[in-house]
């Protein structure tokens, strides 16, 4: 019965919780090739934006996280059963390509897209 | 160097693709950038400007057709005698193996079909090496099969894919695909003979390989280990037993 086993989990509360400004989230995150090590080769793009998700999983997964139903089972036997079973973490949910532009050894120039290079939004789970 | 248990739970190999890849591909740290300028670096600049924006997102509308495109120069360029009013070089582009992951879906080769010179100007083109061509046959117009492309109007952009599967090695024993650039110079205009022989074709002529990721397709179902040495020698077979 969901409606028994939600009345069994607390609702939000920021004690819990953290300030909203410590909630799962994306953060955008801009690197260059230079600081990676890598600018000997790759011409383009001139940064490179991976991003990254940083923040605290609520203990009632709201429908904008995305979360699968596994994540919600494993907040409630956080919640209800074990503690010594961590809450869900926070980490990517979709990401993006890239397309770079770079040199190689030989000196043939590539033109390639790799994918799940940037994060684009975030999930507990 | 990751002490985590947890993550000795994935997966053996490849642990790191990315990582792989790039090992595979970027040049040595204390390797300077090879120095590739002129013609090939600002064709894929503009290739790169026309298929993503400028923080590297590939644009929705992009028309490149593939995920990885390569541009190869050739390894050298061989004059060969002057034929009347023809001048011909012979260039041999280098084909690497192939990774398992990656199928060739286009091969193209660009050339400029006209080299303007202080007083004279060559019409030239681009044909595939035959190894008893006929002497005496040689086109009376520059362009071949060449097709519409977004290219800027002096460089020529001609389809090679059939070509592409030729088996030919070089004195180095390097697997190559060897092409004819011609030139016509006018009738009557001043021999060039000389300026021929030492004239490089390396920024003037040079390959576009197009491949697509098929990595989703190797990781539901892995090839057998036989196969899979046998592709990465060559990747042209892989192509005829997938049909």
């Amino acid at each position: 019965q969901a409606g028994s086993i939600a009345s069994e989990v607390p609702g939000p509360s920021r004690e819990h919780d953290g300030p909203e400004s410590n909630q799962c989230s994306l953060h955008p995150f801009q690197v260059s090739f230079q600081q990676l090590g890598w600018d000997h080769w790759i011409i383009a793009p001139n940064l490179y934006s991976p991003n990254y998700c940083k923040g605290v999983c609520p203990r009632v997964l709201h429908y904008g996280l995305n979360s699968p139903n596994h994540a919600i089972i494993q907040n409630l036997v956080n919640e209800l059963v074990d503690q010594s079973v961590p809450q869900p973490s926070c980490v990517p949910y979709k990401y993006v390509p890239i397309s770079i532009l770079l040199i190689e050894a030989n000196g043939s120039i590539l033109y390639k897209e790799y994918e799940g290079m940037i994060a684009q939004s975030c999930t507990c789970r | 160097q990751v002490g985590q248990p947890s993550i000795a739970h994935l997966p053996e190999a490849p642990t790191l693709p990315l990582i792989q890849e790039l090992l595979e591909e970027a040049p040595g740290k204390q390797q300077r950038k090879p120095r590739v300028l002129g013609h090939p670096l600002r064709y894929m600049m503009e290739l790169y400007q026309r298929s993503a924006d400028a923080s590297g997102h590939p644009r929705e509308n992009r028309t490149i057709g593939a995920t990885m495109v390569r541009l190869v120069r050739p390894l050298a360029s061989v004059a060969r005698p002057r034929r009347g009013s023809w001048h011909i070089q012979t260039l041999d582009f280098p084909l690497r193996p192939n990774r398992v992951a990656y199928q060739l879906v286009r091969a193209t080769v660009v050339y400029r079909h006209q080299l303007h010179l202080t007083h004279s100007h060559l019409s030239c083109h681009v044909e595939p090496w035959i190894q008893k061509s006929p002497t005496s046959h040689f086109p009376s117009s520059g362009r071949g099969s060449s097709k519409p492309s977004l290219l800027p109007k002096a460089w020529t952009e001609m389809d090679i894919m059939e070509h592409v599967g030729q088996k030919l090695w070089n004195r180095k024993g390097r697997r190559v695909l060897r092409l004819r650039f011609m030139c016509q110079q006018p009738r009557g205009s001043e021999v060039l003979e000389f300026w021929w022989h030492g004239t490089s074709s390396l920024d003037t002529v040079f390959l576009l390989l197009y491949f697509n990721d098929t990595q989703s397709v190797q990781k539901t179902k892995p090839l057998p280990k036989g196969l899979k040495e046998f592709t990465e020698k060559d990747s042209s077979l892989l192509l005829r037993r997938a049909r």
